[in-house]
C-alpha cells in the first residue's frame, strides 16, 4: 500500500 | 536565428519517440550550446530532461536565444514524413511563430519541407540540479528494459533494491510475485554489456511500474542506462547521446 508522490514535493520551481 | 541540420533524421526522431507518450507540450530552448528542453508530466510524477549538444550535429548555429513551444505528437507527425537516413536541418527565426523542418535525400536530390506551428507553453520549470544519490548503477539499457516489461505484468509497482553485490528488482502482485538480480561485472570485449554498481548507501525504493515503461523507451538511444537513487527522493534514469542526454527524473511511491 504506497502513495505515489509527486516531484514537487522535492524540487522548486525556478 | 536557430540553424541545426543533423546527418540523419532518424537521430532526432528516436529523441523524440523517446519521451513523446509521457510529455506533450514542451519549450526547447536553443542557444550556442545546443537544444535543450524540460517537461513534467500531467500527473506530476515524471520529469524529462534534454539536452542535444552541438556535437550531435553536423552543423550547428544559434545566434541567439530561441524558445520553441511544440506539440510533440504534431512533431512526431511530421518527423514521420522524412526518411531516418534523410538530413534533416531545424531552422527557426529569432522569434519565431514556426519551425521549418527540411529533409533532404542526398542520393535522389529530393528535397521535402515542413513548417510547424509553434505554442506559446507556460510549463513550469523545476531546479533539479545538485542533487546527491546514495548509489549509481550502469548496467544494458536492453537488460533494464527487459526486466521492467517483464515485472509490470506482475505489478503496478516495482521495489528496487540496491546493496554492495546486488541490484534486485522485486514485484509483488495478485497474481504473484516476481524478483530479477542483477549482480556488477566487467564485460571487456562487449564494455557496454557490462554492469557497475557505486554505493554509497543501500538503497530501498519503488516506482510506479507505468512510469518506468515509458523511460524505458529511451533504451533505443543508448547501449547503456544509467540509474541514480537515494532514499526517498526522485531516480534520475539517464541514457547518453553522442552530444548529450535524455533523462528522467521519477518520484518514489512511498508509505502511508
Amino acid at each position: 500500500n504506497k502513495d505515489q508522490s509527486k516531484l514537487l514535493q522535492y524540487y522548486v520551481k525556478v | 536565428m536557430l540553424e541545426g541540420k543533423f546527418e540523419e533524421a532518424s537521430l532526432f526522431k528516436r529523441i523524440i519517440d523517446s519521451f513523446k507518450d509521457c510529455v506533450q507540450l514542451v519549450n526547447f530552448n536553443c542557444n550556442e550550446h545546443g537544444i535543450a528542453a524540460q517537461a513534467v508530466d500531467d500527473s506530476r510524477v515524471l520529469l524529462v530532461s534534454l539536452s542535444i549538444g552541438t556535437e550531435s550535429f553536423q552543423e550547428f548555429r544559434c545566434d541567439r536565444g530561441v524558445t520553441l513551444g511544440v506539440d510533440l505528437s504534431s512533431l512526431s507527425k511530421i518527423l514521420r514524413c522524412g526518411n531516418n537516413n534523410d538530413n534533416l536541418t531545424l531552422i527557426a527565426d529569432d522569434t519565431p511563430d514556426s519551425v521549418l523542418l527540411l529533409f533532404e535525400d542526398t542520393k535522389k536530390d529530393r528535397i521535402s519541407e515542413y513548417s510547424l506551428k509553434l505554442m506559446d507553453i507556460d510549463a513550469d520549470f523545476l531546479d533539479i540540479e545538485g542533487m546527491e544519490y546514495d548509489t549509481v548503477i550502469t548496467m544494458p539499457s536492453a537488460e533494464f528494459a527487459k526486466v521492467v516489461r517483464d515485472l509490470n505484468q506482475l505489478s503496478d509497482s516495482l521495489n528496487i533494491l540496491v546493496t554492495k553485490d546486488t541490484v534486485k528488482f522485486v514485484a509483488e502482485g495478485d497474481i504473484g510475485s516476481g524478483s530479477v538480480i542483477v549482480k556488477p561485472h566487467t564485460d571487456m570485449d562487449k564494455p557496454q554489456e557490462s554492469v557497475k554498481v557505486e554505493l554509497d548507501k543501500p538503497v530501498d525504493l519503488t516506482f510506479g511500474s507505468k512510469y518506468l515503461l515509458d523511460i524505458i523507451k529511451g533504451a533505443g538511444l543508448s547501449d547503456q542506462i544509467t540509474i541514480k537513487l537515494s532514499a526517498e527522493t526522485p531516480a534520475l534514469f539517464e541514457f547518453s547521446l553522442q552530444s548529450g542526454y535524455l533523462q528522467f527524473f521519477l518520484a518514489p511511491k512511498f508509505n502511508e
